[in-house]
């Protein structure tokens, strides 16, 4: 049996937000050490990677693996039905075809109950290999967000080059061209507004604002984004949460 | 430019 309960229905919504709009159906799988979930985008370029750690959680109790298939169009409707402030307890049987999802006003004392139908969803499970990156950035997702749809206003593709002490982000585009570039501070009283930048090797990347625009949707996580870049292998795109992360795993673009 | 699908750099297990 999986009992998951949040202090807060307003993280899970958050992050089923963040990431609903690329993907349309997700196993959550459930054992002891939480809840994860991986999966690819319909063109199968983005990959999308969930762990919530049981620390995340007020309490949690899996008592077997349990896979949760579940369209998340209609989770979100039923998530909808909460206040941010409820708290929210998934709850299903060993071998579920569906989820109760309950949320509860502890102030008013009012309880509302839904279950969601599950699927069952045939999908591959992708190893990801630990991987050598060549640049680190940690940085505002605010920041990061708004440098996004900003650039992709201006064309499909946004470069980031990163060299020792700069991060340049820049599009070139049919009307024109635009960049953004940002240097590494510290500052102390809010460290989440710090800026980071570690490299071994400098790089210069090209990356599909589609994807990207998909990404910034994780910003509502999380103070900060961490984005990890090597030449070879696909960036990694991480939001950390109280206890977990969400990852998005994006290849840079590469000239035929 | 070409955008390679993420199945290039990650194996199903």
């Amino acid at each position: 049996m999986l009992e998951a309960k949040f202090t807060e229905a307003g993280l899970f919504k958050r992050i089923i937000d963040s990431f609903r709009d690329c993907v349309q159906l997700i196993n959550f799988n459930c054992s002891e050490k939480g809840i994860a979930a991986q999966a690819v985008d319909d063109s199968r370029v983005l990959l999308v990677s969930l762990s919530i750690n049981v620390e995340a959680f007020e309490e949690f109790r899996a008592d077997r693996n349990i896979v949760l298939g579940c369209d998340l169009t209609n989770l979100s409707k039923i998530l909808r039905c909460g206040n941010n402030s409820d708290n929210l307890t998934l709850i299903a049987e060993d071998s579920p075809d569906s989820i109760l999802i309950l949320f509860e006003d502890t102030k008013r004392d009012r309880v509302s109950e839904y279950s969601l139908k599950l699927m069952e969803i045939e999908t591959d499970f992708l190893e990801i290999s630990d991987m050598k990156y060549e640049s680190y950035i940690t940085m505002p997702s605010a920041d990061f967000a708004k440098t996004v749809r900003d650039l992709s206003q201006l064309s499909d593709s946004i470069n980031i080059l990163v060299t020792k002490d700069t991060i340049k982000f820049a599009a070139e585009g049919d009307i024109g061209s635009g960049s953004i570039v940002v240097k590494p501070f510290t500052d102390l009283d809010h460290p989440e507004n710090s800026i980071k930048v570690t490299i071994e090797k400098p790089v210069d990347l090209r990356f599909g604002a589609k994807y990207l625009n998909d990404i910034i949707k994780g910003a509502s996580l999380s103070d900060t984004i961490t984005i990890k870049l090597s030449e070879e292998a696909p960036a990694l795109f991480q939001f950390d949460i109280s206890s977990g992360n969400l990852q998005f795993y994006l290849a840079p673009k590469f000239d035929e | 430019m070409v955008q390679p699908t993420i199945s290039h750099f990650f194996k199903s297990s």
